[in-house]
Formats: C-alpha cells, structure tokens, sequence
C-alpha cells in the first residue's frame, strides 16, 4: 500500500516512476472512506468499459472508438425553464479545465436520454449547445457507435474545439435539453425531478497515454528540485 | 567451447528453473487502489522468473550482448553475473477509475502485463 506521504513523494518524481506519477495525478486525494459514484453515469461508462475490454481489462482487438482514454463528465450546474406548452427545457452547465498538457481532445459527445418516461406521460428529448444570445444549431452526430440501451447521442467535437475547449484555464459549456411532451396530459412536477437525475453528460475522448508524459533528464530534475543533493550523489558517474 | 545447457539446480529440472513467464494475478484491493478504480477488480500482471542458459535459444530473443555477456561469464570472469531473466514484451491494461474532480475515466496503460520472457 502506498500512504499519503509517500504517495506525494512518489508524485514528484514522475521521471523515475512514470506510471506513479501518472496514476496519482488521478488518485483522489481524500482517498479513504470515499464513495464511488453510483446511477447513470456509472453504468455508462461499466457499458462502454465492457465494450472496450475483457474482464481481465485487457483492450479488445475491436473497439468501437479510437482513443485511450475517455472521461465522462456530469454537470455542475443545472436550472429548469418554467415550461412552454409542451416544450420542458433544462440548462446544464459543464465546466471544462484540461488538466493534462498532453491531453489531446479528439472526440466530445453529450450522451443523453432521448425518452424520458414519468407517471402519466412522456417526454421526447434532444440537446444541443447553447451560447447566450444565440442558439447554435448543429447537424445530429455519428450515429457509429453501440451506445448503451436508452441513450442517444450527440457529436459536439467540432464545436467544443472551436468554440469551448480551452488551452488554458476553465471554460463552462452551456447545453440545453429540451423535451417535448407527447401526451396532451397534466405532468405537474414530475417533469422537473425526471430532468433532475442524470440526463445528460459529457463524454470527452483523449488521445495520450502516461508515457506520453515529457520525461525530463535526470541531471534536469535534480537542479529543479533544491533538495536533490542526495539523489544527485547517485548521479555521479562511478569512476 | 561452451558447455552443454544443464539445470542450474540439482533435483530441479530445466523447465522449473529456466527463465520463463509465470502467472500472478492481484487485485487492486491488495494494491490499496480499490477506492478509486472501478474495473477490472483483478490484475494478472505476471513476471518473469528463472535462470538465463548459457546457450540462449532464439526462442527467448536474446540481444548479442547477453550472448557475450553469457561467454565472459564462463570463460573470463565469474563475478560478470549472467544476463537477466526479464519480460520482453508486455500489453496493456484498461482501467476505469475515478478521478479527483469525481468525474469516471476510462483509460489504457501501455506495458502493464508481461507477455513474454527474454534474458538480456
């Protein structure tokens, strides 16, 4: 087991421990007790995991996306319209901050549920980016992969690499989902809790792996760290 | 004038000892990573184990310096040790984890699982 203090040190020299220092870049640092997430977003992602690798976690010969790492991202913020006929409209906020210089974006779809079903009706839904003064429409994506049963999916790579993706810093991408009811029959409230729960997120595909990591010399990290004197001993060509 | 290929070990035969990929699976429980990657719940990372022979057969696609490294060992200098029991190839590993901001990653690792075995 690797404890805390260790696992700091271990992070700090990624040149010598490049799989530590990749996977504690990762590690969440209040680690004991922590819950994993449960509901949709999970069981999307156990759905695209199974479909990518064996239950060994070994990749399959035959994915269905071409890239080695894929995030998915639920919304921070989210606020219901008061409702127009029988159109329900939800904003949801998703914050985007590249953590990784070698993160390279290659794909980014909002994964959504096209059917929502409530006690007496249903609603029929579809996304799309939203700026502030100006709804931005855009073609309906690929339709290549095998999602997950119930969800539908929406290509937002071009935009989000025009418009969003940040080369440094945060940026907050705006989606709206709007469903329309299908039935001429009272919702009432229900209409808000079913938006409420995981209708939508975001999928990010990457291209990078830890080795893409610029490994810097060891002689570079010894002057970098103040404290290397130690290690720089170790540095020394034997005579 | 290099000696005929013999165990290592006496009592122990050549395919006990000689360098080869072992299996070995562990979980991420057992790593202490458990609070943090989803899947899968077991790794088989395996290793390599045994002695290199004197006479490296193609088989374990030895460089030409463990070779010399082999002759100088038994015709010059016995504290030059013999080359190296160690894995040759490996291949990735796909994990699901979760990342500090809460949000679920799936991501690869490249050379996580020994393949095969080489002396070097």
């Amino acid at each position: 087991r690797v404890h805390a203090q260790d696992a700091v040190a271990l992070a700090q020299v990624p040149t010598l421990l490049p799989l530590f220092g990749a996977l504690l870049q990762e590690a969440p640092r209040k680690s004991p007790g922590r819950r994993l997430p449960r509901g949709r977003p999970l069981q999307y992602m156990l759905a695209l995991y199974r479909q990518n690798a064996d239950p060994h976690g070994r990749p399959r010969e035959k994915r269905i996306f071409s890239a080695n790492a894929v995030r998915l991202v639920s919304p921070a913020g989210r606020r219901a319209l008061p409702p127009r006929g029988p159109w329900y409209v939800q904003t949801l906020d998703f914050l985007l901050e590249p953590n990784r210089d070698m993160e390279q974006l290659v794909r980014a779809t909002v994964a959504y549920r096209p059917h929502l079903r409530l006690s007496h009706s249903h609603l029929s839904c579809h996304v799309e980016p939203w700026a502030h003064k100006s709804a931005i429409l855009l073609e309906e994506g690929s339709p290549g992969l095998a999602l997950p049963e119930a969800w539908a999916e929406r290509d937002l790579t071009d935009y989000i690499q025009q418009h969003v993706w940040p080369a440094k810093g945060k940026r907050v991408l705006h989606i709206q989902v709007r469903c329309q009811q299908q039935e001429r029959t009272q919702i009432g409230l229900g209409w808000s809790q079913a938006l409420a729960t995981d209708t939508a997120f975001l999928v990010l595909y990457f291209n990078n792996t830890f080795k893409n990591v610029p490994r810097t010399g060891l002689q570079e990290l010894l002057l970098e760290n103040p404290g290397g004197a130690d290690l720089f001993s170790l540095a020394r060509p034997v005579r | 004038q290099v000696g005929p290929v013999s165990s290592e070990a006496p009592g122990q035969s050549l395919e006990q000892t000689q360098c080869s990929l072992h299996p070995f699976q562990v979980s991420f429980h057992q790593l202490g990573w458990e609070n943090w990657i989803i899947a899968p719940h077991l790794y088989s990372p395996n290793y390599c184990k045994g002695t290199c022979p004197r006479v490296l057969h193609s088989g374990l696609h030895s460089p030409n310096h463990a070779i010399i490294q082999n002759l100088i060992n038994e015709l010059v200098d016995r504290s030059v040790p013999r080359p190296s029991c160690v894995p040759y190839k490996y291949t990735p590993i796909s994990v699901l984890l979760i990342e500090a901001s809460g949000s679920i990653l799936y991501k690869e690792y490249e050379d996580m699982i020994a393949q095969s075995c080489t002396c070097r």
